[in-house]
């Protein structure tokens, strides 16, 4: 449903970072924290600093819409599952 | 494990001066997978040099796990649970180990396989003995845990291998994977393309969902994507029929219970409609009536449950033994089990001689005779049935699976967790276990890129997928084409892309396919990914300089000419690549080419047709024009033909394999 709340993966361009912001923990925290209205704390599940940039967080659907509008943000992606071989 | 060092000609390897000396003891490889068992004595550090000085990983702390659980063998060991418990809850910590400790026993396998220590005298329960190893005995293991009782999420498993990065990691191995996606959506390409830039060797497993085809998973370019196939050993467990007829099948049952004389043969899905019929066929919980099974062998069918839970089922029945038989999904394709009573899996054509047998006698009756490990089995290396198969549908361009490796019945090590059933009711415990798929061969495959990571540690990862690759062979132990265990027929480039691994050829493959992180980012562009897309994997904005004509311009191992037909056209297509080759072998080597392909349908130029190469490291570059019919295809339909293009000096063949397809 349109509430429920899943992870998503966030693909972040790392150096359209605002001067505002001291550190891309930082940054995220606040992307996130802006689209969850009601619901200030942000959950960031991972940081993801050199294979890949970016992090994942526990948003609804409106609220990844909302953040894929933001600057910065390159794209959201639900998690998915895999399975051993 | 025992026996594939040996097949793979790794004992050999040891002595080859200087690529052989080196066995990867400065090479560190991550497994990410279902953690690890540290008490297994294939992590044992015995006569292990110090920790390479580049490793910057830890051992992280957890349930019934510790710093001191890591050594110079285990070097890092951690766990990713945060994406898999914010979906399914916390973790029940007295049911699951929170912490990289393996309870499932597939991480402490794929770990082993890829860099296990020598353990003298494995074996399980007396089958597949001798002395166990990994593929790179003296490289460092760091073990990710990132799949859980729940499954392998995608946001831990990014998480692992953006930490195994940082950690230092030369070589990520993942037994693992998931359905088909762009790359810039798929955790494990992401994740991936950021380590190849950190030059990080990536295998991967094809899956297990073959023999369909269309059926890979991880099929990026950035990975060596690795299908599995047979060793030459067995496990023979014969049924002798109450009419005299013995038929041949494999088990790794180990116990008391050997049936020495005849009982009483059932066929539980003897009255099952030809639609499909009862599930009693399939052995499933619950549907074995005791009045029926007791004290008899009981013939079940595969499909829906593990082939070990039929056992356990037919044996809570108080079923006698079982004949598991394969239906036509898996052919004549043989896996073993360590199941909890006499049991024997036999292949199709078998067990339908067995059901016959049952169906047309009055009281039918046979036992089960185990024959133990029989080496030298012939043919082998065969691509096993479950491997999963071409042509790769999100880039046909790249001929994938890449290589195929032993994956079939495998021994390494085990968790001291659970049995080797994986069954809750099984009470064995054993420190080896035998296990088939794809997550078998893929840390072969790492193991083996691991030595050639510590015999050449200037090659970038796709230097040595080439050199796995080119050196690859198709024949197998009888000099026939690899067979297909699917079909019984010979398989080609979709089943097992280069051919079989060949250690001893890849340490020194005379020439290599190089490929450098902004090829990679050229072929994004060659396939019209948004600059949005590319700056995902690439981490950057990047202009495209279009120097690809194709997808198949990518400087790849193999070669996959595709040719798109438009309807109600009767012209030839013609297709045309460049291939640049780096010369890694001596100075002054001269290499002459030689083209096999399909005469009717295809014509093929190579220009220039020899190569020159003065001095080491040089590169020189060919193009290979093919000219394909207009051929009669039906819209949405692959019509594919195979061949292959190889360089040779007299010493080195390097090989391509080719795909045409329309």
């Amino acid at each position: 449903s349109e509430g429920e709340t899943k992870t998503y993966i966030v693909h972040v361009a790392k150096s359209q970072m605002p001067a505002s912001f001291m550190s891309h923990e930082h940054w995220y925290t606040s992307a996130v924290e802006s689209v969850m209205g009601e619901e200030k704390e942000a959950s960031i599940l991972y940081d993801y600093a050199d294979a890949f940039h970016g992090f994942a967080t526990r948003l609804n659907a409106a609220q990844a819409e909302a953040l894929e509008k933001q600057e910065g943000i390159l794209g959201i992606y639900p998690e998915t599952v895999y399975e051993l071989h | 494990t025992t026996r594939s060092p040996g097949f793979l000609g790794l004992d050999a390897v040891a002595s080859m001066r200087p690529e052989g000396a080196n066995m990867g003891h400065d090479v560190v490889v991550g497994v990410l997978d279902t953690g690890v068992w540290p008490e297994s004595e294939s992590f044992s550090d015995h006569e292990m040099g110090p920790v390479p000085a580049h490793w910057k990983g830890v051992c992280e702390v957890g349930t019934a796990f510790n710093s001191s659980h890591c050594n110079k063998k285990l070097v890092g060991a951690r766990f990713f649970a945060r994406g898999y418990e914010a979906a399914v809850g916390p973790i029940n910590e007295t049911a699951e180990f929170k912490s990289p400790r393996d309870q499932d026993g597939h991480g402490t396998h794929t770990a082993a396989t890829a860099a296990g220590a020598p353990v003298e005298n494995a074996s399980l329960l007396g089958y597949a003995e001798g002395i166990a190893r990994g593929m790179a005995p003296k490289a460092r293991i760091a073990a990710y845990k990132v799949c859980w009782v729940g499954g392998c999420f995608s946001s831990d498993i990014l998480a692992a291998i953006d930490k195994g990065v940082a950690d230092g990691v030369n070589v990520l191995s993942l037994s693992l994977g998931g359905g088909i996606a762009p790359y810039y959506r798929d955790a494990i390409s992401l994740g991936t393309f950021g380590a190849m830039e950190k030059g990080v060797f990536v295998s991967c497993s094809a899956g297990n969902s073959g023999p369909d085809a269309v059926s890979l998973s991880n099929v990026a370019p950035w990975i060596a994507t690795i299908g599995a196939s047979t060793l030459d050993r067995d496990f023979p467990a014969f049924i002798r029929l109450g009419n005299g007829m013995n038929y041949s099948g494999v088990s790794l049952y180990h116990g008391r219970q050997v049936l020495g004389t005849s009982v009483p043969l059932v066929y539980p899905g003897a009255n099952s409609s030809s639609t499909g019929g009862s599930p009693m066929n399939l052995c499933l919980a619950g549907t074995l009536d005791p009045k029926t099974v007791a004290g008899k062998i009981v013939v079940c069918d595969r499909g829906i449950t593990p082939r070990v839970a039929k056992g356990a089922v037919v044996k809570a029945a108080g079923g006698a033994g079982m004949v598991l038989t394969n239906t036509e999904a898996n052919g004549e394709e043989l896996v073993a089990d360590c199941h909890l009573i006499p049991a024997s899996a036999v292949g199709k054509k078998t067990g339908d001689v067995i059901k016959q047998y049952i169906q047309s006698t009055p009281n039918p009756t046979g036992t089960i005779l185990f024959k133990g490990t029989v080496l030298g089995v012939k043919p082998s290396p065969v691509v096993a049935a479950f491997s999963s198969r071409g042509p790769n549908i999100v880039n046909p361009e790249i001929l994938k699976p890449d290589m195929i490796a032993p994956g079939v019945n495998i021994l390494a090590a085990w968790t001291g967790f659970q049995g080797p059933t994986g069954l809750s009711n099984d009470p064995r415990r054993v420190k080896f276990n035998i296990i088939s798929g794809t997550s078998m061969s893929c840390p072969h495959v790492s193991g083996i890129a691991a030595l050639l990571k510590g015999a050449h540690p200037e090659w970038s990862p796709a230097a040595i997928k080439s050199a796995l690759m080119t050196t690859a062979y198709t024949l197998d132990n009888t000099k026939k084409k690899l067979m297909d265990a699917a079909t019984g027929n010979a398989s080609g480039p979709f089943d097992y892309g280069a051919g079989h691994v060949d250690p001893r050829k890849a340490l020194n493959p005379g020439l290599v396919y190089d490929i450098t992180a902004e090829d990679y980012i050229e072929f994004l562009c060659s396939i019209k990914y948004s600059p949005t897309e590319i700056y995902s994997l690439a981490k950057r904005n990047y202009t495209c300089r279009n120097t690809f004509r194709s997808p198949g311009d990518l400087n790849y191992p193999s070669i996959s000419a595709v040719f798109n037909v438009e309807s109600n056209s009767t012209s030839d297509i013609v297709v045309k690549y460049t291939r640049t080759l780096t010369n890694v072998g001596s100075a002054g080597s001269t290499y002459n080419v030689s083209v096999a392909y399909p005469l009717k349908e295809v014509s093929t130029v190579v220009e220039p047709r020899v190569l020159h190469f003065a001095q080491p490291n040089e590169k020189k570059t060919y193009t290979i024009t093919f000219t394909g019919k207009s051929l009669p295809v039906v819209p949405g339909l692959l019509v594919a033909t195979f061949g292959s293009l190889t360089w040779s000096d007299g010493v080195h063949d390097v090989r391509s394999p080719i795909s045409f397809s329309w």
